[in-house]
């Protein structure tokens, strides 16, 4: 019986010293976790909460971001009608030159024959 | 004394984890508020 | 077999055992110090006694034997009380839950329950950093398609301003203009060559 008590004691003695140890880690790793939250917080302040933006193709947004217009490409198109303008204004100019150069021409000949 | 040591630690570390816990969320918290993610709009040529 | 009892350590601040222990030991040396003053009594008394035949040496004798005699009887009433005290005094009962653990009585959560909530709280954190990214990049787009909406509007403008032109000048449909135009100096041929051949 005496043995029998002696080998529960250094059971229990072994359990709590368990414990202990295990209550110690556990309060200083959360001790430590709230430090370096603090000092994370410190940082954030510090930098204005500036951060790299996380990925946002899984947001509620996620329909509208797949639909976004190529923008660039809007302007690239206009440039076409600037160019097809461009070549309009220039064969207009050209006829009205070829037009006014025959009513130049027309004139002085009937100039001449008066 | 092994006993009453690790029976006061079950009594008053919760409390002490506690404290450090609700510092840690609010740290957490407060973080998020200040999240401000940067996107640089495309460079659009004219 | 071996109790511990750790639950009534956490109340009292000590193990009843040790309290036990120590009311035991305060008993002993209470004991131990009236046996003491009772041999300097007697000591005394048997002074005032010149013709008596006791030695001290008797005394002690006689005051051993007496404080064995009463440590015998205070272990076998004290291991009562012990018995007493440990299971109605210092203890406590199997249902009763101390203030600082019931908590645990009103919100039982498992581990696995823990992490669940820990887990669903770095989930919402995560997707509260994905949403706030997402509100900076529709803002992002929101500067490119001013920038955009600047550059059509300027095309606009030089439309407009094309068509004030025109119309300072008398001509507001070019088609129309040109037609005319067109109309014009073919009469005008015709004309000539009505002249010419008149001429010749």
């Amino acid at each position: 019986a005496l043995d029998e008590s002696v080998a529960q004691i250094k059971e229990y003695i072994a359990r709590f010293t368990a414990e202990s140890q295990s209550w110690d880690q556990l309060l200083l790793r959360h001790r430590e976790t709230a430090e370096y939250m603090s000092r994370q917080l410190e940082e954030c302040r510090r930098s204005q909460g500036q951060a790299e933006p996380l990925s946002y193709l899984q947001t509620s947004q996620a329909q509208v971001f797949s639909t976004k217009p190529d923008y660039q490409k809007i302007l690239a198109d206009q440039g076409e009608v600037l160019s097809c303008m461009e070549l309009v204004l220039d064969e207009l100019q050209q006829a009205v030159k070829l037009l006014q150069a025959f009513s130049e021409d027309s004139r002085q000949y009937l100039r001449h024959l008066s | 004394e092994l006993i009453v040591e690790t029976a006061t630690k079950r009594k008053q570390w919760p409390k002490k984890i506690l404290m450090h816990a609700i510092q840690t969320m609010k740290a957490e918290q407060e973080m998020l508020k200040l999240y401000q993610p940067f996107v640089t709009p495309e460079e659009i040529r004219s | 077999s071996v109790n511990p009892m750790a639950y009534e350590a956490q109340f009292f601040g000590f193990t009843p055992q040790t309290c036990m222990l120590r009311i035991y030991i305060a008993f002993q040396d209470y004991l131990f110090e009236m046996m003491l003053v009772v041999e300097n009594v007697i000591l005394k008394k048997l002074d005032g006694f010149p013709g008596s035949k006791i030695s001290p040496c008797q005394i002690r004798k006689s005051t051993e034997k007496f404080l064995l005699f009463m440590k015998g009887h205070i272990d076998k009433l004290f291991s009562k009380m012990e018995e007493v005290l440990l299971q109605l005094v210092l203890s406590i009962p199997k249902n009763v839950i101390l203030p600082e653990d019931k908590v645990h009585e009103l919100y039982p959560y498992s581990k696995e329950q823990l992490q669940a909530l820990q887990d669903e709280i770095s989930q919402l954190q995560q997707q509260y950093r994905a949403e706030a990214s997402a509100g900076q990049a529709l803002q992002a787009e929101l500067e490119e398609q001013k920038v955009v909406r600047a550059e059509l509007e300027k095309i606009l403008q030089w439309f407009d301003g094309l068509e004030n032109i025109c119309r300072e000048h008398g001509t507001s449909n070019f088609k129309e203009s040109f037609a005319f135009l067109t109309q014009n100096s073919k009469k005008l041929q015709d004309v000539l060559k009505d002249v010419e051949e008149k001429s010749n």
